[in-house]
């Protein structure tokens, strides 16, 4: 398999053609998360305004991640049309190593499911949008009298996360 | 999150409607901007705290939604 494909070289000038189907995958535990319906609302009216084909699913289980993030796959696959962009966003409780918690309260790894979807051939070379709004440990984020020492911070790793950099 | 929804998605809701044929990355760092500028009570802190995203990007073209 050759993961990059045949694309001519890439320019940091250059755009992402968006010509295609545009595709979005909304996964919301809304059950125990007062106020999410507020989230779920406002993210579909924008990806309707920006032409993804929207696809709302609330409160899945963890097994449910990631039954639809396959059937999302599948969708795709079958679509006739070439899909230029998906975008998939992750909504649920978090657990304390940055789990999500589905609506059963059983865990699922968030990489995981970005990583199914970012190996699916049909999306090689497409920009892929994940959005996760969830909690990634107990610790609060710094007063507003400290530093912010967590912001102003671009991180760049010589290799994917589990990789080897050469 | 309880009344009006989550600071990070309602701030990105409303950033990438104002001006959406702006580049992502520009916006979402906007959309950090602005959520490190609320400051927030915490469920089990009395003192106010500020939030901030963490984005990480492979981009290798620019991304334009419009």
């Amino acid at each position: 398999v050759e993961p990059w494909g045949p694309e001519p070289e890439p320019s940091p000038t250059v755009r992402y053609d968006l010509s295609g189907t545009r595709a979005a995958l909304l996964l919301s535990v809304i059950h125990g998360r007062p106020g999410a319906q507020h989230d779920v609302e406002a993210l579909g009216t924008l990806c309707q305004a920006l032409s993804f084909k929207t696809t709302l699913r609330t409160d899945p289980t963890a097994q449910a991640f990631q039954e639809e993030l396959a059937q999302f796959r599948e969708c795709l696959d079958a679509h006739r049309a070439p899909v230029s962009c998906a975008l998939v966003a992750l909504m649920a409780h978090g657990g304390p190593q940055g789990q999500l918690l589905g609506a059963d309260g059983r865990e699922v790894r968030p990489e995981a499911l970005v990583q199914e979807l970012s190996r699916f051939r049909a999306l090689c070379g497409c920009p892929k949008i994940f959005l996760l709004q969830a909690c990634r440990g107990g610790s609060s984020p710094f007063p507003t009298a400290g530093s912010s020492d967590q912001a102003d911070i671009l991180t760049v790793y010589a290799a994917a996360e589990g990789c080897v950099a050469y | 999150r309880d009344e009006t929804g989550s600071d990070f998605i309602q701030t990105l809701v409303e950033v990438f409607r104002a001006d959406p044929g702006r580049e992502v990355l520009e916006l979402l760092t906007e959309v950090n901007r602005r959520v490190c500028q609320l400051e927030v009570l915490g469920p089990d802190c009395p003192e106010r705290r500020k939030a901030c995203l963490e984005i990480r990007s492979s981009l290798r073209r620019r991304l334009c939604l419009q």
